[in-house]
């Protein structure tokens, strides 16, 4: 039987808190600017009108940058300052979920610090980890930075409006993520024109019904 | 007197190696597919004829996907395997500097493992820390990420290019700089129409000849 860890044993809470309330999560993962805050801001746009989604926001330095722009788009946010720590774990998202009005919510997401490395290994709770590929960072990502495609639910690939002025080869990217994670469902999307943003809507719709 | 901790210790004993056999060198450092493997070969083919160039390469998965571009622009390379880690450490520079060819180069360039937290925290032993900020990722990083700034001798910031199809406010992200690092050395090139690179090269020539 696994020994479960002390960030293990309170992402089983964080889990139990959620499911008591019927809240269907998720890790948004990625590094740096690959458009997190702009996929959950399109996320936002496309559901608002059918549910109430709740976030939680990851930095390394005392900003609120990304919560502002979740409160401004009419929904509750929580800013977690990890003190320097390059990724969130699961005491932080024990307190910011006492922080949120969790029994008006239909969907919590977390939107983790920008590193596409370290948050891999810290399980917060959620149901689904989602990780966005930005198509400026380049195709051969899934081969230089394997471990975070292996534990995905979801990836998203993000500013495919930038394809005409980039070398990214889908094909090659494409092979290096089935070789990690065999089958993974994925959406290519523009968070800047909206493009491909629907098919992830009806995703996260069919799964926040489920949790109900 | 601060007392240094064993990866200071090991950083000072890299730097002597370096300043014994009159090498200048760097610590790239930058998110992922920032740009760091395009700046380092655009960069020997700016100076691949004026002085001999040592790459070591850090990677977090055991694949030699950088190392082997550089080997194939005609300069030594070595690839680390962090085994996992998120930053390159002075330890594994000590172990890369005893397998190049030391005698005979000019330049030395660490590529850091992409990452914009972590590395700012480990001191290497080179002479100069440089960060690639990449147009793509937005202009905010600076105010979001601010410790790797604030020990910075050069910032680059590339993909100029990209400029006119993502929206990057060059002046708000400037001002976030200077607040972290006033009057740094700033170089916007685009490694892909390698505009601004000459400038770049330039400042790399006088500082080998400086060390010299
Ligand atoms: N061209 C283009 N730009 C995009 C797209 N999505 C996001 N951006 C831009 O990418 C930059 C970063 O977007 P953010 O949403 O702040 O990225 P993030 O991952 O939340 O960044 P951090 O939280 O700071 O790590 C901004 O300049 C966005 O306007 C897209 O689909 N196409
Ligand atoms: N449009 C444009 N693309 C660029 C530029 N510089 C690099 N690229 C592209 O950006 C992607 C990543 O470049 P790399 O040099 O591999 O980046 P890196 O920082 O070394 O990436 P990792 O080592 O994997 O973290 C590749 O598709 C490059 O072709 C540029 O100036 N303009
Ligand atoms: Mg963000
Ligand atoms: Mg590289
Ligand atoms: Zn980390
Ligand atoms: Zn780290």
């Amino acid at each position: 039987e696994k020994i479960l860890n002390a960030n293990d044993q309170v992402a089983g809470l964080n889990r139990v808190k959620l499911d008591e309330k019927r809240i269907f999560s998720i890790n948004l993962m990625a590094s740096p600017g690959s458009g997190k805050t702009s996929l959950i801001l399109q996320t936002i746009q496309g559901l608002n009108t059918r549910m109430q989604i709740g976030v939680i926001e990851g930095d390394t330095a005392p900003v609120t940058i990304d919560a502002d722009k979740i409160l401004a788009a009419g929904m509750p946010a929580v800013q977690v300052n990890t003190g320097g720590e390059c990724h969130l774990d699961a005491v932080m998202i024990d307190r910011a979920l006492n922080a949120l009005p969790l029994v008006n919510l239909d969907l919590v997401i977390v939107e983790n610090v920008g590193n596409l490395i370290c948050p891999a290994a810290f399980n917060l709770g959620t149901h689904a980890n989602v990780l966005i590929a930005s198509v400026p960072e380049g195709d051969d990502k899934p081969y230089k930075y394997p471990n975070i495609y292996r534990g995905l639910d979801v990836l998203i690939i993000n500013k495919i409006d930038l394809l005409p002025y980039v070398s990214f080869n889908m094909e090659y990217f494409q092979q290096g993520v089935e070789l990690l994670n065999p089958g993974l469902v994925t959406f290519p999307v523009s968070c800047k024109t909206g493009e491909g943003i629907e098919k992830w809507i009806d995703w996260l719709q069919l799964r926040v019904n489920q949790q109900k």
